[in-house]
């Protein structure tokens, strides 16, 4: 017990569990049974991705899927101590830990939108950024989502700067003129500071879900101390050409909705 | 009572249907041979050798049990799970030390978590808390 054969013959531990190799119909079987479980119509074919490297979201989800497996393990280890190793911090802040205690489920949205709106001196720079809220399954309703931004260090120019980042959520659009805006933040950056952003849009992810025509996206604007619109970019903001690890993406974390539709009396 | 005992075996064997098909004969209850006995197995599962390592992210895998043996279900047209409890219970009233009780009880899973992208390549962890299995089985 305690050792098995993967199906390339290496050894590996799966604690006291055999590992042989399926059948062809045992394997089909097994896949149908597992996405019956997993509540899945069919197993998702996502996009190609680079091989064997994650973005921010997935790496992101993974440090909340390890935050979740080791409270498991620590109630675990709770009854058998002797257990207990030293664990590496996860990257999810506090509060965020307290949302995942609470959902049912957890989902990050890739950004859709295409590319920055770089418009004439007179007009605003700003980021647009959109994600699909669609696919979330019936029943679920968002108890909290965060947009995050990866903003890396500033040398050049600005390298002394304070920044002012306003994130807005687009209201209605136009075809000649900027858009409606909704003030969702703002916030004071330094130059110097790295890091990721979290900006609270749970109650804009809630109307996206209820409303899908109302998902317009958000809009980031950034200036600089003296007023002047300066570009993401510029400001340290990485965006979708920037690093696989530091892409923009919004996370929102859903419970079961509690409500009882009631039949009239 | 050894009278009893073969004619009952008789009885079980003729309403036993007879998969021919297979050409398996029900192994008789009393012989030494365990080989057919039932048994729980334990069985890893994969994501990696199902090629789902693609979409699921985490776990790699689940440890499942099975059983196998004498307990198996030879589930078909004229046998289904409830009647082969029955039966078991039939063979656990006269030989308890052979088998395993059968149990058609709900039996509670544990939870289980699952990290894995969809078809837009969003990411989705969800909790799998309070499954219930009502299948009938040595449990």
């Amino acid at each position: 017990a305690g050792s098995s054969f993967s199906v390339d013959g290496n050894v590996e531990a799966h604690a006291g569990f055999m590992h042989r190799r399926l059948r062809t119909h045992e394997k089909r079987e097994m896949q149908k049974e597992i996405l019956s479980v997993l509540g899945l119509p069919h197993r998702p074919r996502p996009h190609l991705l680079s091989q064997g490297k994650y973005n921010s979201a997935p790496l992101f989800m993974l440090d909340l899927y390890n935050t979740i497996s080791s409270e498991d393990k620590s109630q675990i280890l709770d009854r058998y101590p002797s257990m207990r190793t030293t664990q590496s911090p996860p990257l999810a802040t506090y509060q965020e830990t307290a949302f995942l205690n609470d959902a049912d489920m957890v989902m990050s949205f890739v950004n859709l939108a295409e590319y920055d709106r770089e418009f004439s001196p007179q007009r605003r720079h700003h980021k647009e950024f959109k994600f699909n809220l669609s696919q979330i399954p019936e029943g679920e309703a968002v108890t909290a989502a965060e947009f995050r931004l990866y903003k890396e260090c500033v040398s050049g120019a600005f390298r002394n700067e304070t920044f002012l980042l306003k994130v807005y959520q687009v209201v209605k659009e136009h075809p000649n003129r900027e858009a409606d805006l909704f003030l969702l933040e703002s916030r004071v950056l330094w130059a110097a500071e790295e890091g990721w952003l979290e900006f609270d849009i749970t109650a804009t992810s809630n109307l996206w879900v209820m409303s899908p025509v109302h998902n317009l996206g958000l809009q980031v604007s950034i200036e600089t101390s003296s007023g002047q619109s300066i570009g993401c970019k510029e400001a340290g903001l990485v965006g979708r050409d920037g690093a696989l690890e530091k892409q923009p993406f919004m996370v929102a974390f859903f419970k079961v909705s509690e409500v009882h539709i009631r039949s009239a009396r | 009572s050894t009278g009893g005992k073969r004619r009952q075996q008789n009885r079980n064997r003729s309403t036993q249907p007879q998969d021919a098909s297979r050409g398996s004969s029900l192994p008789d209850y009393n012989s030494s041979d365990q080989k057919t006995a039932c048994r729980k197995h334990e069985l890893y599962v994969s994501f990696r050798e199902l090629g789902w390592q693609d979409w699921i992210i985490a776990p790699d895998g689940y440890a499942a049990n099975y059983c196998d043996g004498e307990c198996s279900f030879p589930l078909n047209a004229h046998m289904n799970a409830t009647n082969h409890a029955i039966v078991q219970t039939l063979v656990h009233l006269m030989n308890p030390e052979n088998v395993p009780k059968p149990c058609c009880a709900p039996t509670k899973l544990h939870a289980i978590s699952v990290l894995y992208f969809d078809d837009n390549s969003n990411v989705i962890l969800k909790k799998y808390k309070n499954m219930v299995v009502r299948a009938c089985g040595c449990h």
